[in-house]
């Protein structure tokens, strides 16, 4: 499903450019779970944009489903990413003047599905990560854990065959977190949806069957989960 | 230092009252260092809040070193929260057109402190907290973990004897978290600040000398950290 090479992406601040990834090579088959740890700021979030089509790279190719993405225009990743890819944000990326359930339906917005069936998929995706009763809230109105809640539902609901999460359970509580992380094993085992997680809790990793360390903008390290 | 008698926050959101703290009484001294842990939505950050006078209770009363807070007023409240209190937000809460050095340096512009040992206290916390050459970057420029660093970093410039801190190491890596609680250990041992931390995160909450468990609004758990 997906292919890296040689993917390098530079941050240009001024006079002193960041280098967030310095060359990684990487293939991910469909159906894979696959968990991405590493230190704070040694390129994950940034692997995951480019991986999610919403940057790309400054050098190195990639292709997704075949098909060479690396160079392509805003409104071709647009449509890739709103058609093939559910995504999980570091910072949530809720709007503020919405509710908890029409959050959940902008991706479907997007994509043309009708407004009784997003009603529906919202309102199943919100009881499903433990929000049923909350969907007419406002972000502000809900704790941090909840909000990330939302934005867990938000990506589940348009179906995409590729799911990006950034530190999903980075402010959820262990048996909150140890729900959700059973949905995304659930998912991958029954549905076959390619799950990319990032994460730095080793408990969370384990519900993944393989795991990428990335340090200073290269992996290092990509091995099965064991059994141990 | 604090003292809560039966507090108790009921948000009212259309026909439906949530009760987000039930009846909370709770003795802190100066120089303690506790943990607060709960399940998402239990009362943490509501709790929090109250502490730091950024919030008011519905009922109930507060004791902050001595003086009733529960019923000041907005002037009031800010006084007390700029010169005596440090805050790390669930959500980092950092003015996103500010660069990383400006918004640690924040705190002290509210307590008139003058600009060249504003600079000064700032660049020394950026590098306490590991993001030294990083001063002059928006926070948009930083990644998950880089942002929440120039939280905890504001969050000591003050000097306040009491520092809340809400969930300070959800986005960090396992070396940087416990680099950061080492540093809030130090704080509390060697400069006897008051510390209390919300954490999910057990291997966290044993760096405190005491943990806090709220459950649905209430206080269920109040022990000392074991040395086992
Ligand atoms: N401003 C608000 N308006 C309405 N309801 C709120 C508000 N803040 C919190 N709540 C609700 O009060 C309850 C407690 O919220 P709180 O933020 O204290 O939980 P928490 O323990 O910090 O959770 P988390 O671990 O998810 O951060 C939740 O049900 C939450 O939705
Ligand atoms: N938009 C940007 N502009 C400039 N620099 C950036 C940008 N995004 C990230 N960086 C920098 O690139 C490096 C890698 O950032 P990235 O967000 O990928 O790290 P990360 O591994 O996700 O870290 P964390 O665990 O803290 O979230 C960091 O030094 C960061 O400051
Ligand atoms: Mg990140
Ligand atoms: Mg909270």
């Amino acid at each position: 499903l997906i292919e890296l090479r040689d993917i390098r992406k530079t941050y240009h601040l001024g006079e002193i450019p960041v280098h967030a990834l310095r060359g990684v090579s990487l293939d991910i088959d469909k159906g894979e779970f696959v968990a991405v740890m590493g230190a704070s700021g040694s390129g994950k979030s940034t692997l995951m944009n480019i991986l999610g089509c919403l940057d790309t790279p400054s050098r190195g190719e990639y292709r997704l489903g075949g098909q060479d993405v690396a160079r392509l225009s805003g409104d071709d990743l647009a449509r890739i990413r709103n058609r093939r890819i559910g995504f999980v944000f570091q910072g949530f990326n809720l709007l503020a003047r919405t509710t908890a359930a029409e959050n959940v339906e902008l991706p479907m917005l997007y994509g043309g599905v009708p407004p009784r069936e997003r009603h529906r998929r919202a309102r199943e995706a919100l009881h499903l990560v433990g929000l049923k009763g909350r969907e007419h809230h406002h972000p502000h109105q809900l704790s941090g854990g909840q909000q990330q809640r939302v934005a867990i539902a938000r990506s589940l609901v348009n179906g995409a065959p590729l799911l990006l999460a950034d530190e999903p359970t980075g402010n959820l509580d262990s048996t909150t977190s140890e729900e959700i992380m059973g949905l995304f094993r659930k998912f991958n085992d029954i549905e076959g949806i390619t799950v990319i997680l990032v994460t730095h809790e080793p408990e969370m990793a384990r519900y993944a069957k393989r795991i990428i360390t990335v340090r200073d903008g290269l992996i290092v390290g990509d091995e099965p989960v064991g059994k141990g």
